[in-house]
């Protein structure tokens, strides 16, 4: 896939947590997200989109990023951090 | 899908738009209230669930349109990106709210390229505020992602995912055949409600010489899209699907049925065409068929389209055990195949062989307690199912039943005993009208 720019990157992490597929970063260390974790986030988010879980930002999952949608988010609080509980 | 959120425990919800979008081209009031309207019953018709229509700021679902950040901890984006979100149930104060984005160029009845299709978006959004969460299922409304409009309202099916996921919350709506699967299910028989209620009576003088509906001998009487009309000279009564008088005033005919001819000075008999639920008026040997309540081009026609003779109908209904439509005149009846559009063979018959129905009928229909009524005077006969014998202790007075009148006119048939010689304990409605009271009734 075509190198993203940071911009795309920060915009991906940002809809990824929005949307309950990361949890967000932690507040007091400001731990960012570890590679492991956004690869899990973006297949998570592609099986649910329907997308071919690839882990990494490419144009479909970029596209279907854009697209309207209802603002709740699609993982619950609790899916998220148990899995994160799990790892 | 997200783990199952918490349900409703009660069963009756009120909702009210509390504040409509602002800048709105397409989308008037009434139509967004409509559409909320639509959206709610595609889930209160599979469910137990019940909504109304209030005003004040009590409802369960407070619907609003709204921009950016509006302190809910879902700020919106501005044009695409996130539309709307819904409360789940039993979060406290937001539980069931449902806000819209008002940066959103809300549509109805457009293509997609032409913004965001606001019944759908509403469907999604209210499958939040009774519980269910988004689902990653192809087919499914509760897909987090607009897919565009869904098409006609009135006509809408949820999909099959979506019915076993609300049916697991709440179980299933008796009168809901929970086994036909979408391919098999035809589209849901409940007709649609006739968008357009009569204009505000209050706006609309009663005229000197409207009649008195406790005193009429109706002219037609037909139950269309599930409420009922009784026709009287050049007005009309409405009654909702669960029989409340929408006024105590009557209508004008041509306030409302557009495209009768202005001199009609009254109705022979109505009813509702099975199969495309358009609704056919008679006078004479004319007939008229309306799409809603707008008279179709090409009509008035002679009703010897039907195979009926010029001299006219007295009634005219459907049966709902077979689905034919039956014409009375006088002392005869024909049976008519409205699919197939023709007479049947061997009509007409003697209407003695509907035992204890009058002859010369003033009209009859059918009601969605699946019985027939026949009227004649200001009497009316129940026929229950497929039964052809009228049911003991009819006839029944037409304005204690239906109308909300206390006590019939002094010229009107005596409240006799029926059959068991006990006192006629028809539903005892007060009429408060001529105290000063106004009866009213919500019709949404």
């Amino acid at each position: 896939a075509p190198s993203l720019t940071t911009e795309q990157m920060d915009m991906g992490v940002d809809w990824l947590s929005k949307f309950g597929y990361l949890p967000p970063a932690d507040p007091v260390t400001g731990q960012l997200q570890t590679k492991e974790a956004l690869t899990k986030a973006i297949k998570a988010m592609q099986r649910f989109g329907g997308l071919e879980e690839t882990g990494v930002f490419d144009q479909a999952t970029l596209g279907l990023m854009k697209t309207p949608r209802c603002s709740l988010p699609d993982m619950s609080e609790t899916e998220t951090t148990s899995s994160r509980r799990r790892r | 899908a997200l783990s199952p959120q918490k349900k409703w425990a009660k069963r009756h919800l009120s909702w009210r738009v509390r504040t409509f979008p602002k800048e709105s081209a397409v989308l008037g009031r009434e139509t967004v209230r409509a559409l909320m309207y639509y959206a709610l019953k595609v889930w209160s018709d599979i469910t137990p669930l019940n909504f109304h229509e209030v005003a004040g700021n009590k409802a369960d679902i407070q619907i609003d349109f709204t921009k950016a950040d509006h302190n809910d901890g879902y700020p919106f984006d501005g044009p695409g990106g996130t539309v709307a979100h819904a409360f789940f149930p039993g979060e406290r104060f937001t539980a069931g709210d449902t806000h819209f984005d008002d940066d959103e160029a809300w549509t109805f009845r457009s293509p997609d390229s032409h913004g965001m299709d606001l019944f759908a978006v509403a469907v999604h959004e209210f499958g939040h505020a009774i519980g269910l969460a988004h689902t990653s299922a192809i087919e499914s409304i509760m897909r987090p992602y607009y897919q565009g409009p869904v098409g006609d309202p009135l006509k809408y099916d949820l999909p099959y995912e979506d019915k076993v996921r609300v049916w697991q919350l709440y179980g299933v709506r008796d009168s809901v055949s929970h086994t036909a699967r979408p391919d098999a299910s035809s589209h849901t028989d409940d007709p649609p409600v006739l968008m357009d209620l009569p204009e505000n009576k209050s706006t609309v003088p009663p005229a000197r010489d409207a009649p008195d509906r406790c005193t009429s001998q109706f002219d037609a009487v037909a139950q269309i899209r599930g409420e009922a009309f009784f026709f009287k000279g050049k007005y009309f009564w409405r009654l909702t699907r669960d029989r409340h008088l929408v006024s105590l005033r009557p209508t004008q005919i041509q306030r409302f049925w557009r495209g009768l001819p202005a001199n009609l000075d009254s109705i022979d008999a109505v009813y509702e065409r099975p199969g495309d639920h358009k609704i056919v008026f008679f006078k004479g040997m004319k007939y008229w068929v309306f799409k809603d309540n707008i008279v179709e081009e090409g009509y008035p026609r002679l009703i010897s389209d039907f195979g009926l003779p010029i001299e006219g109908v007295d009634a005219a209904f459907v049966w709902m055990h077979n689905d034919k439509t039956y014409f009375f005149k006088d002392n005869h009846y024909w049976r008519y195949d409205d699919h197939l559009r023709h007479m049947d063979q061997g009509y007409p018959k003697d209407t003695s062989l509907w035992k204890g129905i009058p002859s010369q009928l003033d009209d009859a229909m059918r009601w969605s307690d699946s019985a027939s009524y026949f009227f004649k005077g200001k009497e009316y006969w129940r026929v229950v199912g497929s039964d052809m014998e009228v049911e003991a202790g009819y006839p029944r007075p037409i304005g204690i039943d239906w109308l909300i009148c206390k006590d019939m006119q002094s010229d009107a048939p005596e409240t006799r005993n029926n059959e068991t010689g006990s006192q006629l304990t028809g539903q005892h409605h007060t009429d408060h009208a001529e105290n000063g009271y106004e009866v009213c009734s919500c019709t949404s």
